[in-house]
This record gives structure tokens, C-alpha cells and sequence, in this order.
């Protein structure tokens, strides 16, 4: 862990929070991808299937309890509570292909040849990939509530945040996985693109909307 | 190694 590494995990403990705030604050869950988080989901139990066996520290453990607990909660809210008042017909992503496409990757080059290892890949490319259905349900609906964009902001700092942090691993002569720099450059640039236009319409006090 | 530099990654 580095500081910038422990500030990205902060911005993404924020983005969780704030969007589980506007699901209850709102009691409506419309504009978020269901599919989305259901990916986020299986992107922190097959990454922290070691959760129990491997203890490094508290902060890491408390983290992934914390991850994986309130995305499934997140996911339980939209499945139940908020079903009404979820956009299916905006949510049309084909996540198959992502699915598919991260257990190819996965299984050709994982980090080791185990269930582990293999899982562990498939997570970290998963992860790269699990906000293009909430990305494409935006680019349909065309516009945003703020706080979903300062959630998808917080996200994008979160991944963001760990390019400098694994820069100042190299730079320490400590080990970096290619794979994650990789899948953690892709994730960074997808949410960038969001980002430009929150720059301009959010920052200036106006509704987050996509140029036309 | 590499396993035990994904501990100290979320």
C-alpha cells in the first residue's frame, strides 16, 4: 500500500457511498446498471476468494468485507427494494461478451496456472471492463443525475489513482503485475472519457448530458 | 513474489 494506493481506495469507498446515498435518499435506483454492478460483484468475490486464508492486515481484510458486502447489498436493493424503479429497457448491455472475453484472457495468460490465479486474472480484467453497461445505459439516456456522475468521477479517481502508485512501486524496486497496470490503464482511460464531460457540464453547475 | 504482491492491492 502507498499513500496514492490508500487514496484511490478511498475515492472508491466514497463512490459506493455515494451512490448507495441517492438510492435511499431518492428510494429509486433509475439510471444505474443493475448489469454493471452485478459484474462489480463478481469482480470482488472471485478476487477476494482468499479473504479468509490470507490475512495480510486488518485495512486490506476490513476493505474487502467492506467491497464485497455493500455491492451485494447494492445489488439486493435494485433486485428488490428498487425494482420499480429500474430503467431494464435502458440496461441492455451484452455483458456475455465481457464475460467471455475476460475468461479467454484469463485462461491464456493468468498470473499462475491455479483456481487462484486464474480467478485473480479474470477479476482484475473484469474489473477493467464492469462499468461499460452503466457507461452504455448513459450514452442511451443521454444525461445523468449529478450524484451518478460524482459516483462515476469517484470511480475513475479510484483506478486512477493507482497508476501513480504503482509508478512509485517501480520506482522502490517493488513487484508490479503487468496485468494489473494493463487492465488498470484501460479502466482509467474508459471512465476518462466521462470525466471530460463532467469537467464541463457538472463542474459548471449545470445537469450532467452527453454532447449530442 | 507475485502472490504476495496481490495482497498488497485491493
Amino acid at each position: 500500500m502507498s499513500l496514492f494506493s490508500g487514496l484511490g481506495d478511498l475515492a472508491h469507498l466514497a463512490a459506493i457511498f455515494l451512490l448507495l446515498q441517492k438510492m435511499r435518499k431518492s428510494r429509486s435506483c433509475s439510471g444505474i446498471s443493475l448489469k454493471s454492478h452485478l459484474l462489480f460483484l463478481l469482480v470482488y468475490i472471485t478476487r477476494y476468494l482468499n479473504l479468509f486464508w490470507s490475512f495480510k492486515s486488518l485495512y486490506f481484510f476490513s476493505m474487502r468485507i467492506i467491497f464485497i458486502c455493500s455491492e451485494s447489498y447494492i445489488c439486493y436493493l435494485i433486485l428488490q427494494n428498487l425494482r420499480p424503479t429500474y430503467d431494464k429497457r435502458l440496461d441492455t448491455f451484452r455483458s456475455g461478451y465481457l464475460l467471455g472475453g475476460c475468461a479467454i484472457l484469463a485462461l491464456i495468460y493468468p498470473i499462475k496456472y491455479s483456481v487462484f490465479g486464474i480467478l485473480w486474472t479474470f477479476s482484475i480484467w473484469l474489473e477493467s471492463v464492469a462499468i461499460l453497461p452503466q457507461l452504455f445505459m448513459l450514452q442511451r439516456s443521454g444525461e445523468a443525475e449529478t450524484i451518478t456522475a460524482h459516483y462515476l468521477l469517484a470511480m475513475c479517481l479510484y483506478r486512477g489513482l493507482y497508476i501513480p502508485h504503482w509508478i512509485y512501486r517501480l520506482a522502490i524496486r517493488q513487484h508490479v503485475m503487468l496485468v494489473s497496470v494493463f487492465a488498470g490503464i484501460i479502466q482509467t482511460v474508459l471512465y476518462a472519457d466521462f470525466a471530460i464531460v463532467y469537467r464541463r457540464t457538472v463542474l459548471q453547475g449545470k445537469k450532467f448530458r452527453l454532447p449530442a | 513474489d507475485t502472490i504476495q504482491s496481490i495482497k498488497d492491492e485491493l
